[in-house]
């Protein structure tokens, strides 16, 4: 019997023990784990893998715990630009947008690029023309605030420097 | 950065990635997860890979394409393959990071050099297996 599998991740850094709290440890438990099974479920329906995979980052794209879609940090100019990307093994098609904003899920933008699109990649305002011709979704810009990224912003706006997600923020970075 | 990967009932591998960047980043920057092989690759011949990390270093690596390449051409397993590229091709030139990969039999590698990656997931009826700390 074929075996059915899905793996995620939430993004890499400086993370320890210390620096989260149970609290903290929690929800981002509680968010992997509701987008891993929600992927997994698809798939035990007899999904398909870009289904599932499509799923399981529109999930992690709405939850703010995460820097990707609502979740997406501030770039030096205050703003949020998000990349994404969707490939399909079967058939060697992929998808990818870069610099976009506004864009609600920008993985959902990668599957049309993919399924209704000669081009793999698209960039900037023209990526953002190709979503509205086909009804992607976009959101204001205060669907994408969040406080705790403002926070993290604020602390390097004035300088050259750019932080990695989840890095924590060590003092001899700002001497 | 998020991710995922998967592989369905008939044997096809998919990956996708997304993400909001680097926080204080200029000049229309942008990572390795829009660039097909560097941050996001899927080949059912060998696998499926979805990266996080300093983009730069895994664009200069092309680091899911590399994975699948030594599969393809080495014979690595995909957790060979995996544990090559990020634990020791990317630490060489400092490529902080790590990346989640399937391939078409239903294995799964979670390979990170940092010093945690939110990771989860999820085989048959296998349970759910969650990990954010090394």
């Amino acid at each position: 019997m074929q075996n059915i599998a899905i793996a995620i991740h939430g993004g890499a850094g400086t993370i320890t023990k210390n620096t989260l709290t149970t609290t903290q440890e929690i929800a981002f438990n509680a968010a992997l784990k509701q987008a891993v099974e929600a992927g997994h479920r698809l798939l035990a329906k007899g999904g398909t893998a870009l289904d599932a995979v499509e799923l399981a980052v529109t999930i992690l794209e709405d939850e703010p715990l995460f820097n990707a879609g609502r979740g997406s940090v501030f770039t030096k100019a205050g703003k949020h630009e998000m990349d994404a990307a969707l490939m399909c093994g079967k058939t060697m098609a992929a998808g990818a947008v870069a610099g976009v904003r506004g864009i609600k899920n920008p993985i959902k933008l990668t599957r049309a690029i993919l399924e209704k699109s000669d081009n793999v990649m698209l960039s900037g305002y023209g990526a953002e023309e190709f979503a509205r011709e086909h009804a992607i979704e976009f959101a204001p810009e205060s669907y994408f605030y969040d406080a705790y990224r403002y926070q993290q912003w604020c602390e390097v706006r004035d300088t050259n420097l750019f932080l990695m997600d989840h890095t924590e923020q060590r003092e001899q970075k700002f001497g | 950065t998020v991710g995922a990967v998967a592989v369905d009932s008939a044997g096809n591998v998919a990956a996708a990635t997304s993400t909001g960047g680097m926080t204080n980043k200029n000049f229309n920057r942008i990572g390795d997860t829009p660039i097909i092989g560097a941050g996001t690759y899927a080949n059912n011949a060998t696998c499926a890979v979805s990266c996080t990390g300093h983009g730069e270093f895994f664009i200069r690596s092309v680091v899911a394409y590399d994975i699948s390449c030594l599969i393809e051409y080495k014979g690595y397993t995909l957790q060979e393959a995996c544990e090559e590229v990020v634990l020791n091709k990317l630490i060489k030139i400092g490529g902080e990071g790590g990346l989640i990969a399937v391939n078409p039999a239903g294995d799964i590698a979670l390979t990170f050099n940092s010093e945690g990656m939110y990771r989860a997931c999820k085989r048959n009826d296998e349970q759910t297996i969650l990990g954010i700390y090394k």
